[in-house]
């Protein structure tokens, strides 16, 4: 464990309690996709399988439950208790067109062929592309409300912070995987262009409008 | 390099 690992699952951990916050407090899931939170739900699953066959630290352990846990409770204020407030005329992005080409790369991109490492990899290529539903959902309506922006920008930090310890895990311990420095990337650069959003319009008090 | 299972990481 170092700084920058510490940082991005802090990271990770707030953005999942501003978007519970966020739709407890407004009482409304609008603006958020559930195409990317059935993701999500879908990537903790199948990466934390280990939770039954390894023990890391007690850490660890905890932590997986804990995303486990909130992302089926997010599902379940999106769909069933706050089911009239979700957007979905505006969330429409297809994700059988991410869970597809995610797997089949695991199927042929992967550490070792086993029912356990293909799926640990799925979870690591799917994370890269999960957020593409909400940014598609934002540039459809076009804008964020201020909550929807700090999540996201805690959920790109995340990983970007990753790097950085990947970075470090290389000099000082010499540890590396490549599928995961190549997936946590993309998954980074994904995020780019609403960093700069961000930074340019929220940070400075204003609505995260896209131009029209 | 170390391609590493079990993963140690989230």
């Amino acid at each position: 464990m170092n700084i920058f690992r510490l940082a991005g699952d802090l990271s990770h951990l707030l953005a999942i309690i501003l978007l519970l916050i966020k739709i407890w407090k407004t009482r409304s899931c609008a603006g958020i996709s559930g195409k990317s939170q059935i993701l999500f739900a879908v990537v903790y699953v199948s990466r934390y399988l280990d939770l039954v066959t390894t023990f890391i630290s007690l850490y660890n352990t905890l932590m997986k439950l804990v995303f486990i846990t909130s992302s089926f409770a997010t599902l379940y204020l999106m769909y069933v208790k706050f089911k009239a407030t979700y957007d979905h005329n505006h969330d429409s992005f297809r994700i059988e067109f991410l869970l597809l080409p995610c797997f089949v790369l695991a199927l042929l991109i992967n550490a070792s062929f086993t029912p356990l490492e293909v799926l640990w990899t799925f979870s690591i290529y799917l994370e890269a592309v999960a957020i593409l539903p909400q940014l598609f959902l934002v540039s459809k309506t076009g804008e964020a409300e201020s909550i929807t922006s700090h999540y996201l920008f805690a959920l790109g930090s995340y990983r970007a912070l990753y790097l950085l310890n990947w970075i470090y895990r290389y000099y000082a311990e010499g540890h590396y995987d490549l599928i995961a420095i190549f997936a946590g990337a993309i998954q980074t650069i994904l995020y780019c262009d609403f960093f700069y959003l961000y930074i340019t319009k929220v940070l400075k008090g204003k609505k995260l409008q896209l131009p029209a | 390099g170390n391609m590493q299972t079990p993963h140690d990481e989230l």
